[in-house]
């Protein structure tokens, strides 16, 4: 099941979406 | 440098994680990290792994330079 996570072709794009959340999170702190 | 401000970017987002300012990120630091992400549980757990190349339980700042730096599509090497 491609949709799954954890099947490692997924990690790339989810490290993308970690790393804009915690630049997006850092910009929205006061 | 671009690697200076690569490390000092990198620092901040981990200080982020490591609100105890302990050194090192463990993954309760990134599960409580669920409730401020929009991300799954299961994908916080992926990024965990594929950001500790040791596997040794706990992210460095080195080793979380080193995933934003391939993140930022940045070779390691110099």
């Amino acid at each position: 099941d491609p949709t799954k996570p954890g099947a490692g072709v997924t990690s790339e794009g989810v490290l993308a979406n970690f790393f804009n959340s915690l630049l997006n999170k850092k910009a929205g702190s006061p | 440098s671009m690697k200076e401000v690569l490390t000092q970017k990198a620092h901040e987002l981990f200080a982020l994680c490591d609100r105890e300012n302990k050194g090192f990120i463990g993954k309760r630091d990134m599960q409580r990290m669920i409730q401020e992400l929009p991300l799954e549980p299961d994908q916080l757990e992926d990024v965990f792994d594929s950001l500790d190349v040791d596997g040794n339980g706990f992210l460095t700042l080195e080793e979380f330079t080193a995933g934003f730096g391939s993140f930022l599509g940045l070779d390691e090497a110099d």
